[in-house]
C-alpha cells in the first residue's frame, strides 16, 4: 500500500506564491496500474516527483508500506529512490556523454551491481525497447524518440517496486507507443505497481484506475481501487 | 515555393552509418500547410532542422523561394533562420536562466527588433498561448506543457514566413493542444507556411497535406499539393 495524505507543495516567488498541490490525498495498492490525466501545470509531474522520493512536498504525509518517506533523510531517501523507483521523466534527463548501454547502467552502478551482470542486464532492456543496435551511441546521436526509450530501459533496470511514468509515450509514435504500453503491462501483471501520466486518452484507457487533476487537486478517481 | 532536392544526411560512427535522409524530395507552395509524420528514427527532426537551416544536408539541394540556402555560407544561414524561419524544437531548447518574456524576446533581439516593440510582440505572443500571467517566470519554474508553449511563442515572434514545429502538442493536454492548432490555423490563413511533425492523428488531420516517412525516406503524401 501506497499512500499520500493532505499533501501540498508551495512555490514562493517573490510575492507570488503558486501551489502545484493544494491538498492531494490517494492511496493505491501494490501491484495497481494507475493513469493520471489533467492540464498542463495542474500538478502531475509534482506528484510523481514527491512520489519518487525527488522533491519533498510543503505539507502532507507519504507512506510507502508503511514506511514514512516525508520523514527520511537524504541518504534515506536517496537509497528508496535508488532501490524501489524506477522514473521516467518528461524529459528523459539521459547523460549526453554517456552511450546509452551506460545510461541505463548507471542505477545499477549506484545499487552496486558488479560490471558483467549490470552490463547484460542493460543490454537486455535495451533490446526490449527496440534499441539493441544502438547500444554504443550517445543520446545526441538518437532521434527524441529513441532517447525515450533509453530512458523508459534505465527505468526498469534495477527491477523496481513502482514504475512512474511521466508521459512516456509522448515521443513515440503510434506502433512504438504500443510495444512500450504492452512491456510495461507485462511488468504489470508480473507486479510492478505503474503510474503513468499521459495526455494521451487511448494511454490512459489502458490503465486499470484513472485520476484526473485540476489546480493542485484531484477532481476525478475512475476504476478499480484495489 | 519551397524546394527540397534529393536530400541526404548520413552520419558517420567509426565503422557505422546511419542514413538520417535517404534521398528526399519535397516541394511545396508559401501557405501550405503540411505534417510530417512517421516513425521514431524515421528522419522527420533531420529534414526540419535542414529546413530550418539548422543543419545542412550531406547532399542535395534547398531552394527556398529560388535562393539556394544549400549555398550559403554560416553567416548567411544564420540571417534566413532568423529573418524567415520560426522554430519549435523537439525539446523546447529554452534558456533556463531567461524568463519566459526574455525567451520569446531573443529572436527579435538578433533582428534588431527595439525593446519597447519587442517586449510588446512577447508579451502579446505569451498571452496567445496562455502565459500572460507567467512571463517573468523561468523555464525551471514552469510545467513541461508551459515550457512548451513559451517555445511556441518564441517561435512566432518576429513573424516568420515559415512555422517549423516539431511536435508542438506532446507536452499539452487535449484542450490547451487544440488551441495551440487553432492558433497555427489562424495564421496559415493569414498567409504563414506551417509544416509540424505529430506523432498525434488528431493533430496530423487537421493539416491539408500528410507526408509520411520511414527509414530516411518519403514514403506517403496525401492532400493538396498546392
Ligand atoms: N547527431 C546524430 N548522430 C548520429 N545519428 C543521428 C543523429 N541525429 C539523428 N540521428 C539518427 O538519424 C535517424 C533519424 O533521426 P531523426 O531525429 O530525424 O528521427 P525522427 O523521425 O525525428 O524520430 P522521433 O520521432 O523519434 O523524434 C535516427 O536513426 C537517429 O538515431
Ligand atoms: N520549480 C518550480 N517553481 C515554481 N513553480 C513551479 C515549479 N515547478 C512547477 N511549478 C508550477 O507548479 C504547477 C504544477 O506544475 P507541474 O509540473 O506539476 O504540472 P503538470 O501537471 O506536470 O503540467 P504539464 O502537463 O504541463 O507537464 C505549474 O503551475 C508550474 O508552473
Ligand atoms: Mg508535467
Ligand atoms: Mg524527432
Amino acid at each position: 500500500m501506497i499512500e499520500v495524505r493532505d499533501l501540498k507543495k508551495t512555490y514562493q516567488m517573490g510575492d507570488e506564491t503558486v501551489a502545484a498541490l493544494a491538498g492531494v490525498s490517494l492511496s493505491f495498492p501494490r501491484g495497481s496500474y494507475l493513469a493520471i490525466t489533467g492540464p498542463s501545470g495542474s500538478g502531475k509531474s509534482t506528484l510523481m516527483n514527491i512520489l519518487g522520493g525527488l522533491d519533498r512536498p510543503t505539507s502532507g504525509q507519504y507512506l510507502f508500506e508503511d514506511e514514512d518517506v516525508s520523514h527520511l533523510d537524504d541518504d534515506g531517501l536517496a537509497h528508496f529512490r535508488n532501490q524501489r523507483i524506477g522514473f521516467v521523466f518528461q524529459s528523459f534527463q539521459l547523460l549526453p556523454r554517456y552511450s546509452a548501454l551506460q545510461n541505463v547502467e548507471l542505477p545499477m552502478v549506484y545499487a552496486g551491481i558488479e560490471v558483467k551482470e549490470r552490463r547484460e542486464r542493460a543490454a537486455e532492456m535495451l533490446a526490449k525497447v527496440g534499441l539493441a543496435d544502438r547500444r554504443h551511441h550517445r543520446p545526441t546521436q538518437m532521434s527524441g524518440g529513441q532517447q525515450q526509450r533509453v530512458a523508459i530501459a534505465r527505468s526498469l533496470a534495477n527491477h523496481p517496486d513502482l514504475l512512474l511514468a511521466d508521459e512516456p509515450t509522448g515521443a513515440l509514435d503510434s506502433s512504438t507507443g504500443k510495444d512500450v504500453m504492452a512491456l510495461f503491462e507485462q511488468l504489470n501483471s508480473d507486479g510492478l505497481t505503474v503510474i503513468l501520466v499521459t495526455h494521451d486518452a487511448n494511454v490512459a484507457a489502458r490503465a486499470r484506475r484513472r485520476v484526473g487533476f485540476r489546480d493542485g487537486l484531484i477532481v476525478s478517481d475512475e476504476g478499480a481501487k484495489s
